[in-house]
């Protein structure tokens, strides 16, 4: 142990080990967790080649050998709950994506929210043996955030009760998603449906796209592996183009909208609930924020503490980099931002899961706002932690760029986060939607509830700056 | 009925409600530009987007609020003193160092006059030095464990730079002592100059 390392533990005037209780959300959570790493970390099978030193081809190989490695482990153990699988997910993948991850994090939660009792029944006992691996394919080429612009059409064919889909222009055709170019065999495809005649926007259809058993490309559909990203190296992102692809009517995610066998349309309670699967995401990416940041700094704190250089008082030693102030001032604002955003992601986690069990019991009228804070949280933080990870590399000099520290790792991975799921300007008009509406209802007398009830205030409070 | 609320920069209860009434301004900004881009017979879209900046400054105002917020609320939860202590140092800091950094809407909304301003700056330093002692034990709570934050720089025992010179050797480049790009290139254009 480096005594630098050693003294500086000595001078911490708290217990650490409760501090991290509350950061996992208590004593049992932590043990848990640490059972769950030292499975993943004492496990030979998931010993591995520096990615580092890998071609993208080899890495996307490495990380498709441990996600089969990881579905057989938590089988063997048994692990189900879903916050015990991410954390098993994520000891696993360490500081990089999992080359099925969207299997994981959007196309089973979309078919645990969107499917009718028979479509749940179908698909979900295939989705979980991983018969079926899936995406969910909704960024166009010339498409993103904005979702009502998608071109992707499904028109229903009520002669066959199939839906007929195409990707009717170059720009149309889908973009980005993970997994789809060469792991996944069914996708869910964001496409505009039409019936009857008429559109009635976004809705979701699983479509398969490769042969169950041999895993060729379906007919109708041209998919592949979009390149090389700014990161990313162990999933392949992929584009979808389909070509008068026919697909059961069964096969429309129908827990809310519906299609009767003779084409008419059955209205969802709310349009916002096609978008579910993207809040719910948002939710969680407030959390890893949170995640890379608090890595970042631990790295570079940890490495300011260890590292001299120059000298404060001449003549005397080089001191640890952490005692200047300027490496404070670059450093403690994001430890607390870190902090911060663990408890932001603590509440978006548990304000997801309660809403959510409202919307399940019929009640949607919070879903706006989560919808809203989603949106704004996710790129508030994501934002900050972009910029900080940068901070925290540039903290640690010239090492600081070696790979070896990972910070690099760290930034290209989690960049991304500003763009997926909603470009962050974008992510941030729509906050400002909902606070403008809210503010307009406020100003005409309307008392607002939740998080922007402080609008309703906003005539009767004056801050008085304090006299100095 | 206006309920005039003073600030006291060394008060986390009195920085929420600081950040709270940013917000509240710059929602009320965001919407009022839109209304005078409508009176300038713009339509309610391109009213929009001619006041796009302001409502990105208006969320972002917002969301910082619910940060701090959630994180004064959080400090409420914790009994243990000397935890409560050093988070409570932090949240300040990280509710200064918002205001530093956004110093230019807090003081047009008059919530802060200068000197306030200098004496947010002077805190943030006094923090810094505070929370020096407690920094890598405030980074070890996050329990990150070696392996999955897989950094030479950033090892639990310190010893960055044996396992940095380790971690070099293992590099592709090292495989061989003569790079085969030696004898197919740099060779022969020796022998051609």
């Amino acid at each position: 142990m480096n005594p630098d390392i050693i003294k500086e533990r000595q001078n911490a005037t708290f217990d650490v080990e409760k501090l991290t209780y509350i950061l996992d959300g208590g004593l049992e959570k932590t043990k848990r967790r640490r059972e769950i790493e030292s499975m993943v970390f004492s496990d030979p099978d998931f010993k591995e080649e520096d990615p580092n030193f890998l071609s993208r081809s080899e890495r996307y190989d490495q990380a498709v050998r441990k996600s089969a490695q990881m579905i057989l482990k938590l089988r063997e153990y048994g692990i189900a709950d879903p916050e015990e699988i991410y954390c098993y997910k994520t000891m696993v993948n360490g500081n990089h994506h999992e080359a099925m991850g969207l299997h994981f994090v959007m196309f089973l939660p979309t078919l645990y929210s969107q499917c009718d009792p028979q479509q749940s029944k179908k698909w979900l006992p295939l989705a979980e043996s991983f018969q079926i691996i899936g995406t969910y394919a909704q960024t166009e080429m010339g498409h993103g955030t904005h979702l009502r612009g998608l071109e992707t059409t499904a028109t229903y064919d009520p002669a066959t009760q199939e839906f007929v889909l195409n990707s009717p222009t170059i720009s149309s055709i889908k973009w980005w998603p993970g997994g789809l170019g060469k792991t996944s065999n069914h996708a869910i495809v964001l496409a505009q449906l039409y019936t009857q005649g008429n559109c009635h926007g976004l809705h979701a259809f699983i479509v398969p796209i490769r042969d169950m058993n041999t895993h060729v490309p379906l007919p109708g559909i041209v998919v592949g592996d979009i390149g090389p990203k700014f990161g990313f190296n162990e999933v392949d992102n992929g584009f979808l183009k389909l070509e008068n692809v026919r697909i059961p009517r069964e096969n429309m995610l129908m827990k809310y909208a519906k299609v009767e066998p003779d084409g008419t349309y059955v209205k969802p309670p709310s349009a916002k609930l096609t978008y579910g699967t993207m809040v719910f995401i948002r939710s969680l990416i407030v959390g890893e924020s949170a995640r890379a940041l608090s890595k970042s700094c631990t790295i570079a704190i940890r490495y300011s503490s260890v590292r001299h250089q120059s000298e404060i008082r001449p003549g005397s030693p080089e001191p640890q980099i952490l005692d200047y102030q300027t490496q404070q001032y670059k450093l403690f604002p994001l430890l607390a931002t870190a902090y911060a955003f663990s408890f932001v992601g603590q509440y978006m986690k548990e304000t997801y899961h309660r809403i959510s069990g409202d919307i399940n019991d019929g009640d949607f009228s919070e879903l706006p706002e989560l919808h809203a804070l989603s949106a704004g949280l996710k790129a508030f933080t994501t934002w900050t932690t972009n910029s900080g990870i940068e901070v925290c590399r540039m903290s640690c000099g010239g090492h600081g760029y070696s790979r070896s520290s990972a910070l690099p790792d760290i930034y290209v991975e989690f960049t991304p986060t500003c763009t997926y799921e909603g470009e962050n300007t974008v992510m941030m008009l729509q906050t400002a939607r909902y606070l403008v509406k809210s503010y307009r209802q406020a100003k005409a007398g309307q008392q607002l509830s939740g998080i922007v009830s402080y609008l309703n205030e906003a005539k009767q409070h004056r801050v008085q700056p304090q006299p100095v | 009925a206006a309920r005039p609320t003073v600030v006291d920069i060394n008060d986390l209860a009195s920085l929420v409600e600081v950040y709270k009434q940013r917000a509240a301004i710059l929602v009320e900004l965001a919407a009022k530009s839109i209304q005078q881009e409508m009176q300038n017979r713009k339509s309610q879209e391109d009213a929009w987007n001619n006041s796009a900046i302001d409502l990105v400054r208006a969320s972002d105002a917002h969301c910082h609020y619910v940060v701090v917020k959630l994180f004064t609320d959080k400090l409420g939860e914790i009994g243990d003193i000397a935890i409560h202590s050093v988070l409570s140092t932090l949240a300040l800091l990280y509710a200064l160092h918002g205001i530093t950094t956004n110093s230019g809407d807090f003081l047009q909304a008059g919530l802060l006059n200068v000197p306030q301003v200098h004496q947010v700056s002077a805190r943030i330093k006094e923090l810094l030095s505070q929370l020096r002692p407690n920094a890598v034990a405030l980074v070890d709570a996050f329990d990150h464990h070696d392996k999955k934050l897989n950094s030479v720089l950033g090892r639990y025992d310190g010893n960055v730079y044996e396992h940095m010179f380790e971690w070099a050797r293992r590099s592709p480049l090292n495989a061989t002592e003569v790079h085969e790009s030696f004898h197919k290139y740099l060779k022969p254009l020796r022998s051609k100059l």
